[in-house]
């Protein structure tokens, strides 16, 4: 049975593709099997993990429409994990979506085939708290949701709690917080910190030790189509993937 | 007659919010008359202009679903620009406005009766190609869209552009793009000067030549709702926006 981990926050640009591909390559490359879900009309992770998005014969959008069957959206990557891939056509399923019949479920539906085939499904979520996201919080067991400790990252996480809180009341009680990722860390400036401490206060036990620190090698690699683990393994940032993907395997 | 400018990028995390804001701010200094939408339901705008988003008589939401007047929703704030202010409520609108008439014209229609106490009116979007940003291209005559200089942000751009287009050759035919903004700019790495050097090759005159560079000092500023010119005038991220104010009044 596998674990569905989904990468979301509605803030923008504080490394939930990111997150999702290296965790995805650190976890293969100790031995797990592992599924990448790119659920982010931008194509961000489909790009990241050296796939053309602009030739793609299954993605998210025919899985969540139901044209075509889970097994047959796969694709192999560089990384050493498999993914479902995504483009702009999403937009359009995100719409059509909205005036199906248990709509939010569509996604937890399209896994229940594939899914004992993984240790790990990663769900990488666009920037909105929208039927995407929602049926990712449905299929998913545990939420990751990735930090950058400034002002307005932490002021978004109460409208995501409350997103959480109210799909674990109703579509997917199972639902549960798997940890708050503390991203592009700069330990350097007060206002880092500063946040990092709100969190931990608030958060506690919730927020994963491990720290991804802002890592100029983690921006680099998506422009080859590469996990940061494949484009520079001994980078600062390739070795925070890393340790967060032995910090997952024993929570 | 206003100049009406709306700021979206569907990825996250660029600098919509900070820019919109501290572009308000410089151009009220020198002053012009602004008024700043807040459209997105993160109402980053409305707690980074001091304004408490948890109290809002009128808002956004308000307006668009046509419960409030524009003149009845706009606040004065401590930057010395007017803001139509949003918060968590928004999200609600968006779905409402999926079923109304002429529903991509109705922030449009709002601001017909306002616009012309303004010099400038500022439209911040959230990050998603969705029937908010929708309503703000149709309102605007102008499109800011501000890149963070790195791979994801420059494969957005063409999903971005296409939208413009479908716009312009529907909804709002008057719709420019007014500039292509640099933010976050770290000159120092490679991957900065080779992103800023695709956009000037692809998009040339489009291109301001005002530079924001990274600077903790933007970043900082909204914890106080403070725009960057009053929380710290001499900043190099203050000295970027007036600049930018003077580059927008001259073309
Ligand atoms: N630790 C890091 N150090 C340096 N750069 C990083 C780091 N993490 C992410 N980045 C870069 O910052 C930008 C934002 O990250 P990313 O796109 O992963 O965020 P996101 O949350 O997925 O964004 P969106 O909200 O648009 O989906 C990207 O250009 C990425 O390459
Ligand atoms: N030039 C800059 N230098 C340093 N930090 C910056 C700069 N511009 C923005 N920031 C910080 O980077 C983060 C992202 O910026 P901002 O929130 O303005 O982007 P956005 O595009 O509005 O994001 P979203 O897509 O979530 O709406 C914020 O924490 C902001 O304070
Ligand atoms: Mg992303
Ligand atoms: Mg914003």
């Amino acid at each position: 049975m596998a674990k569905i981990l989904g990468f979301a926050n509605q803030k923008g640009g504080v490394g939930k593709t990111t997150s999702c591909v290296n965790l995805a390559a650190s976890l293969a490359a100790i031995g797990k099997k592992v599924l990448l879900i790119d659920l982010d009309p931008q194509g961000n992770a489909t790009t990241g993990s050296g796939i053309d998005k602009s030739e793609l014969l299954g993605s998210t959008n025919a899985l969540l429409l139901g044209d075509n069957a889970a097994a047959e959206c796969i694709l192999p990557t560089p990384g050493g994990y498999d993914i479902i891939p995504a483009n702009h056509e999403l937009t359009q399923s995100e719409l059509e979506l909205l005036s199906m019949e248990q709509r939010e479920f569509r996604l937890a539906q399209a896994l229940a085939s594939i899914e004992d085939q993984y240790d790990y499904v990663l769900i990488d979520c666009p920037p909105t708290l929208n039927m995407l996201t929602v049926n990712a919080l449905v299929a998913a067991q545990g939420l990751i949701i990735p930090v950058q400790c400034e002002f307005y990252a932490l002021e978004g996480l109460t409208a995501l709690l409350n997103t959480v809180a109210q799909i674990q009341a109703s579509a997917n009680p199972k639902l549960e917080i798997f940890g708050i990722l503390r991203t592009m860390f700069d330990g350097r400036t007060a206002l880092t910190t500063e946040v990092s401490s709100q969190l931990l206060a608030n958060f506690s036990n919730k927020v994963f030790s491990t720290v991804i620190p802002r890592n100029i090698r983690l921006a680099e690699a998506p422009s080859y189509g590469l996990p940061a683990l494949l484009y520079d393994a001994a980078a600062a940032g390739s070795r925070a993937y890393q340790a967060l993907a032995e910090e997952i395997i024993e929570r």
